[in-house]
């Protein structure tokens, strides 16, 4: 563990927490998109498959445990929670992420380390989850007025993927033989993903402006 | 072993 690593897992917590007290507490999920947290949802199960079987430490079975648990209430409080669904505006979050779903599961059918259904649920969770923002990016856009508390979500969550290249890139550096370009691959695209959102969050931070992308 | 090695993170 470095502290690259800690820190990109310190804000992904962060980053599903600001959104759970947002839903929680004041029971509105304006401006959040459920086909986002469906995908991490998603992503998070084919990703922790082996969390019983596979045991690394306390700390990587609690933050599975905290992951998948928090990423499946908050797809519960927005699909079934009769006072959060209510804000849930259906009609702008039309992204098909679906067509996100198949090309991720072919292509780690494809391109993979070892060709066993862990591995390939695996290597989808890791395609799967560098285009899951893309749902959430698509309706900030057209969300007029981003309230604070999904801007610093989104900010968390791109945040915690640039924290964890610095991290390959010291294990990359310490550790022998710690190669893996799938993961590198799909981190960085998921990054770059974010790039203009970095961009428009830091302008509205500088001018202390309210959040908003151009359409 | 690589595997466990690989599957450290989150």
């Amino acid at each position: 563990m470095n502290i690259f690593r800690l820190a990109g897992d310190m804000t992904h917590l962060f980053s599903v927490l600001v959104l759970l007290l947002k839903i929680h507490t004041i029971k509105s999920c304006a401006g959040v998109s459920l086909k986002t947290q469906e995908l991490y949802a998603l992503v998070f199960a084919a990703r922790y498959l082996d969390i019983f079987t596979n045991y690394i430490s306390l700390y990587n079975t609690v933050m599975k445990l905290i992951f998948l648990g928090s990423s499946f209430s908050i797809v519960w409080y927005m699909r079934y929670h009769k006072i959060v669904r209510r804000s849930y505006d259906k009609d702008q979050d039309t992204f098909r992420h679906y067509f996100l779903i198949l090309p991720c599961l072919l292509l780690a059918l494809l391109i993979n380390e070892k060709f066993t259904f862990k591995e390939v649920m695996w290597t989808f969770s890791l395609y799967l989850e560098a285009v899951a923002i893309l749902p959430q990016l698509v309706l900030l856009q057209r969300t007029r007025n981003i309230d604070n508390l999904t801007g610093q979500y989104v900010f968390l969550l791109g945040a915690y993927r640039a924290l964890y290249i610095l991290n390959w890139v010291y294990r990359y550096f310490t550790e022998p033989h710690f190669v893996h370009w799938i993961t590198w691959v799909s981190g960085l695209v998921q990054t770059l993903l974010y790039a203009d959102f970095f961009y428009y969050y830091f302008q509205s931070w500088k001018n202390n402006q309210k959040l908003h992308l151009p359409a | 072993y690589r595997d466990r090695y690989r599957k450290d993170e989150l």
